[in-house]
């Protein structure tokens, strides 16, 4: 695991956080969906942490707001359309997280049935790393490793990215650990079609 | 895992014109290894070309030593050059936020936490 250059984080102050998802009209996928997979996401951080989120009311101020964009859109960091650059998001406290609305996005078991889709649950799970503080990790499988394959669901977090974000923000007195995976079938990599390994 | 040897898939995918650079090594000039210098460059691993100036085809030490840090990066071997599966890791979509911000690698765990940086 890695920190961003300065090892930039939330204050103690601020250990609840919000998020809204403030630009979802540039996907298809129903609001009630999307809330459900970001809650999963942040779910997953918080629950190796001291952290915990919660979605904002809409219309109130997030300390974290999560849009669809496609192309330039006025962060200096223009989406590029299908594949390439998915999503990128800001360190700490800036809270901006914004997704390629040009990628096929699929959604749970949906994601293994689709050449080219991107689940977006693995995806968010990556982004609100960074916007937790940590940068990418050289540790393949770890979820802030910076690649994805297509068709694939990666969600869970590595043992690299637990250390990471507990000697940040310290540890949740109830996580259980990182779960075993099994070297032959692993339910977090069900690859059909990586483009990347064309 | 996608099958090696078959066809590329039927989707669209902006990096895929790297494949065409597999093999290509310092003093070699191909056409798309301008390109590849701006994706390395908005990745972090080489600077912004001035608009005076910009990249050229040419592989040049600074685009070796570019590749070298993405290999290590990615645990491929540090070679320099363009070799099949530094281009597959490539090619692989990704996170936007960059690997190295201002030249020092946040995939280094040993330099990451000691400089300041633009915070994308």
């Amino acid at each position: 695991y890695t920190y961003f250059p300065g090892g930039p984080m939330w204050p103690p102050f601020r250990r609840d956080l919000t998020y809204a998802l403030t630009a979802t009209s540039a996907t298809s996928i129903d609001r009630a969906t999307l809330s459900a997979v970001f809650a999963r996401a942040f779910a997953r951080w918080s629950d190796a942490t001291t952290l915990r989120f919660a979605e904002a009311a809409p219309g109130a101020d997030a300390d974290i707001t999560i849009g669809f964009y496609a192309g330039d859109h006025g962060d200096g960091e223009g989406f590029d359309g299908p594949l390439g650059t998915l999503a990128h998001a800001f360190s700490p406290t800036d809270g901006r997280f914004h997704l390629d609305a040009a990628e096929a996005w699929t959604v749970g078991d949906s994601a293994s049935s689709s050449s080219g889709a991107v689940d977006l649950e693995s995806v968010a799970v990556h982004e609100i790393g960074h916007l937790l503080g940590l940068g990418h990790s050289s540790v393949q499988g770890s979820i802030m490793y910076p690649t994805i394959r297509t068709g694939t669901r990666k969600v869970e977090l590595e043992t690299d990215d637990v250390q990471g974000i507990q000697s940040l923000y310290g540890t949740n007195p109830d996580f259980k650990g990182v779960a075993p995976t099994s070297p032959s079938t692993s339910s977090r990599e069900t690859d059909s079609s990586a483009a990347a390994d064309s | 895992h996608f099958p090696a040897g078959l066809p590329e898939p039927p989707f669209p995918n902006p990096w895929s014109a790297f494949q065409n650079l597999s093999g290509c090594h310092m003093g070699d000039e191909r056409d798309g290894l301008a390109r590849l210098k701006g994706y390395l460059s908005h990745f972090g691993y080489l600077p912004s070309a001035p608009s005076s100036s910009p990249f050229t085809d040419a592989f040049d030490a600074d685009l070796e030593a570019a590749i070298a840090t993405y290999q290590r990066n990615f645990g491929l071997e540090a070679t320099g050059a363009l070799d099949p599966s530094t281009v597959t890791q490539m090619v692989a979509p990704r996170c936007g936020v960059a690997d190295v911000i201002n030249g020092t690698s946040t995939m280094d765990r040993n330099s990451s936490s000691s400089a300041h940086g633009r915070h994308l």
